[in-house]
């Protein structure tokens, strides 16, 4: 419903992007 | 009735408190187990860190906006604690389907993670009652007759980053999993997000002490360790 672009891949959640996986 | 300015962001204050539960002060049941099923609970130290960031942003609200609105720097406060209770068990869902494990001990022992998360949540509940949009977003109100103004005085974005000690950086990554993690949030809210994250991307990380600058002094120093492919004949 919004035009956000969403760029991270499906393997990047919050978790990797604060180094915890 | 036709569409003004002012009852859109009415509509927008409605929907985000009618969004968000007025038992949310406290973390769900759901959200409870994921902390007792962590190696370390994070538990206390995210009810102490709460607890000084409250005082911290009630202050900062009333002197950023006048002295008589430390009580709504505290209302403020308390929607952005639900907001941020919301999506972290929105995210954490998301986790456990994505990695299939439920102990997420040390993301949520990261104080770098929970700071980020509520800096977000605080941001989309100052932006949804006009206070923290930019000069070409539209509506500006919050101030009303509380004798507060906002718009009088900046508080909009990276205003909060200096109130809860963030890094630009760290609140870049949490940013996109946020919209994801609330598909409630509103088209407005959504843009205004877009627009702090490319104020980020554009000037704020490039600012003289920023980590980005470490991080790709690493990645370089990293790189250049590697072996590099030769050239197909």
């Amino acid at each position: 419903s919004h035009d956000y672009h969403f760029g991270l891949e499906d393997h990047e959640g919050i978790s990797e992007l604060f180094d915890c996986d | 009735p036709p569409q003004t300015p002012i009852r859109a962001a009415m509509n927008s204050i409605q929907q985000l408190r009618g969004d968000l539960p007025s038992s949310g002060d406290q973390p769900s049941t759901n959200l409870a187990t994921y902390f007792k099923n962590c190696t370390v609970d994070p538990t206390q130290d995210m009810l102490k860190r709460l607890e000084t960031l409250g005082q911290v942003f009630s202050q900062r609200f009333g002197q950023a906006v006048g002295p008589r609105c430390v009580v709504l720097g505290r209302q403020r406060f308390t929607l952005g604690v639900r907001l941020y209770y919301k999506v972290m068990e929105a995210m954490l869902k998301s986790e456990e389907k994505r990695l299939s494990v439920q102990n997420f001990s040390k993301l949520l022992n990261d104080s770098t993670f929970h700071t980020s998360l509520l800096a977000c949540a605080l941001e989309v509940v100052m932006a949804t009652y006009g206070e923290s949009s930019f000069k070409t977003g539209g509506y500006n109100c919050g101030g009303g007759s509380s004798g507060c103004d906002p718009a009088e005085t900046n508080v909009c974005f990276p205003w909060i980053l200096d109130v809860v000690n963030l890094a630009a950086f760290d609140f870049y990554k949490v940013i996109e999993s946020f919209i994801k993690a609330d598909p409630t949030l509103s088209k407005d809210i959504v843009k205004h997000l877009e627009t702090c994250e490319n104020l980020i991307m554009e000037r704020i990380a490039w600012r003289t002490g920023s980590v980005l600058f470490e991080l790709l002094k690493q990645e370089h120093e990293g790189g250049a360790a590697e072996q590099i492919e030769t050239p197909a004949s």
